[in-house]
């Protein structure tokens, strides 16, 4: 008789249990009023049960966001655990939707759920993908702006799981400067 | 310690079988 291996019945369970959001974006309405959840999973299997069954980033619509973040964690700058914090941003250009979007996102969510920056890990609170017409962005938000070593190993090693060229800066906002910028543009803290 | 997972492992759960 055998004895039965575990492994081939217990799901494989993450170090976190994560939600998934999604932004669509109806003018009339409030802005928390179109942030939705969608589910929360905390195994590798219902993570893929999940990521298998929604529409890829490129087939949103302008406008629309995903966003994956720690259970207890809203996807907005107001959370406590967002509001010291700020985010590695990636803007992509108008190709970069048929070439890298997806795939970029799927790089993302997998450093996330699988810890990949170490110790560093703790300090992130979730990513982003917002679909725009000028150009479509992806983000990780970490807590606290001010945790340096954390913050650059977190941006190192996901500029190296996108195979972003060296040469080419990503750059981290904090939302405190995000959300009190007057131009275009916010000033980064740190580059990679 | 942390439950960490690298990418190949994590890939290698998209397209199994459901758990019975």
């Amino acid at each position: 008789s055998a004895v039965a291996n575990p492994e081939q019945y217990i799901k494989h369970p993450l170090q976190n249990r994560w939600a998934l959001w999604y932004f669509k974006n109806d003018k009339s309405k409030s802005w928390t009023e179109n942030l939705r959840l969608i589910a929360k999973f905390d195994t590798v299997e219902d993570f893929w049960a999940l990521y298998n069954h929604i529409q890829q980033p490129s087939k949103l619509g302008y406008g629309c966001d995903y966003c994956l973040f720690k259970d207890g964690i809203k996807p907005m700058w107001e959370d406590d655990r967002n509001k010291l914090g700020g985010r590695w941003l990636m803007t992509l250009n108008k190709q970069q939707r048929h070439n890298d979007l997806d795939r970029y996102w799927m790089e993302t969510l997998l450093c996330l759920i699988g810890e990949s920056f170490d110790e560093a890990s703790d300090d992130v609170c979730g990513a982003v993908v917002n679909v725009r017409p000028k150009g479509d962005k992806l983000a990780i938000w970490t807590g606290n702006c001010q945790n340096r070593d954390a913050i650059m190993t977190i941006g190192q090693q996901y500029k190296e799981r996108l195979n972003i060229p060296s040469k080419a800066l990503i750059g981290y906002q904090s939302h405190d400067d995000t959300s009190s910028k007057s131009g275009s543009t916010t000033k980064n803290m740190y580059t990679v | 310690g942390k439950k960490q997972y690298n990418r190949d492992f994590l890939l290698s759960f998209q397209f199994m079988p459901a758990c019975v």
